[in-house]
């Protein structure tokens, strides 16, 4: 199919059927349109140049170059639709995969990705982004919450108490994301909520993206005195599943929707299973 | 031994800057993970203590801390289970259930016997748990929607429908 498209209530999520990657996202209830392409990139961990020796590390995040390449340019699709939730499975590589989920009755899109082991036997450190681009007019600017309570607007290649000279283009615009991230012109608002502490940043206007997994094969000298490379009891690399979830509204109700979501997603239900005694069965 | 003071005092030691970051050597990760995980065992038979005594049923409770990569030896294998939320927020909320289940039709029903509206669907991910060999998931996940008060738990039941064939865990993936 050229397009494929799975929706609940209050959103629809088309993909690109040759791509498989996401295409455009639209909120049923403002009626607000927006083309997002979202894929999942690594950058090369630097191992040191000529300018500097510095390699990238546990405590030092140092691409070599700024552009990451994508993981894959297309994904292999599946899709499953029913009566509680429709949902688009992408595999990107064998150890690469996504499900792209609207449960009915939800105001957001979840993305529950699966990513590991990361392959080093090309011998290069990979750090893994998920990358969500779209036209919005951004102007530089993007947001980050601070420990889950106040968002701070950010200015890429910009510091608010001093004159930045950004030596590291991709690093020194990067932020913890402890919960949100976000960005928004006049009439739209994008919200990334994560599961969990990680680290991003908006590389260019109308594109936000979020590290999800690392392996490095070289210490930083920063007194670790080991390369980032964790590996199971099986001996390879750790393989991580995590959760986004995506919002597009309007800038004014975006941050209530964004917000008790957040929250759930940091408390979220405990779940319990009980299996009858024989006696009480 | 139900207490919660060694996962407290594992929570502490990890409040080192290297836990928080991921500095650590090696190690050290693998001895803050155990610390972690023996305290979290502890605080399982707390949560299971609460539960038995506020809700006052006799059913035996488990606690499955592989649900998030979609393994519950519970669900998996039992024709009827119940399903316990504990919401620990201040308001109500609507949370989607998802279990792993070997059957392809359930029924759901709250703590009422009202039946929900539930879905089964393969399992996508499972494949990925194999050191690399690929597979066809055998395994599906039910999902449904339920709810949960301020402060408090919902009880569901599923029982699995009639015809509905129960194969057994493939043994390297419960080893897993």
């Amino acid at each position: 199919q050229e397009v494929i498209v799975i929706q609940n209530e209050h959103l629809q999520l088309t993909f690109n059927g040759t791509t498989g990657l996401l295409s455009s996202m639209k909120n049923l209830d403002s009626g607000l349109f927006l083309p997002v392409v979202q894929n999942f990139y690594w950058y090369q961990g630097s191992k040191g140049n000529a300018e500097n020796i510095q390699t990238s590390g546990a405590y030092i995040f140092r691409p070599n170059v700024s552009t990451p390449l994508p993981i894959s340019p297309k994904a292999q699709l599946d899709v499953v639709k029913g009566r509680l939730v429709e949902e688009v499975r992408q595999t990107f590589s064998p150890w690469c995969q996504q499900v792209v989920r609207l449960y009915q009755g939800s105001r957001h899109a979840e993305f529950e990705w699966h990513v590991g082991s990361i392959p080093i036997v090309d011998h290069l450190g990979r750090e893994i982004i998920t990358r969500f681009d779209t036209p919005l007019r951004t102007k530089g600017l993007f947001l980050t919450d601070a420990n889950g309570r106040e968002m701070l607007t950010r200015r890429r290649n910009f510091r608010p108490t001093w004159k930045l000279n950004n030596s590291e283009p991709v690093a020194g615009n990067y932020y913890p994301i402890t919960s949100t991230l976000a960005m928004k012109d006049e009439k739209a608002q994008v919200t990334l909520v994560t599961d969990r502490s990680q680290g991003g940043s908006s590389m260019k206007d109308g594109s936000l993206e979020l590290m999800i997994h690392r392996r490095l094969l070289f210490d930083d000298f920063r007194g670790v005195g080991e390369a980032l490379n964790e590996t199971g009891a099986n001996g390879q690399g750790l393989t991580i599943r995590g959760r986004h979830l995506l919002f597009l509204a309007p800038p004014d109700s975006s941050a209530r929707l964004s917000r008790l979501a957040g929250e759930l997603q940091l408390s979220e239900p405990q779940l319990v299973f009980g299996t009858l005694h024989k006696k009480s069965r | 031994r139900a207490e919660s003071t060694v996962l407290r005092q594992a929570m502490a030691v990890a409040q080192h800057h290297d836990a928080v970051t991921g500095t650590e050597k090696q190690h050290v990760a693998n001895d803050y993970a155990w610390q972690l995980s023996r305290g979290w065992l502890a605080c399982e038979t707390v949560i299971k203590n609460a539960l038995y005594n506020l809700s006052g049923n006799t059913d035996k409770l488990s606690i499955c801390p592989l649900l998030n990569i979609s393994l519950c030896s519970v669900t998996e294998s039992e024709k009827q289970f119940r399903v316990m939320l504990y919401n620990p927020l201040g308001r109500e909320i609507a949370w989607n259930v998802r279990v792993p289940v070997q059957g392809r039709a359930y029924t759901v029903a709250n703590h009422a016997g009202k039946p929900l509206d539930s879905q089964v669907m393969p399992q996508f991910f499972l494949g990925l748990y194999h050191h690399g060999k690929s597979h066809k998931p055998s395994v599906n996940e039910l999902v449904f929607q339920a709810s949960a008060p301020p402060l408090g738990f919902s009880t569901y039941t599923v029982t699995s429908q009639k015809g509905n064939v129960a194969r057994p865990s493939p043994p390297q993936r419960v080893q897993h």
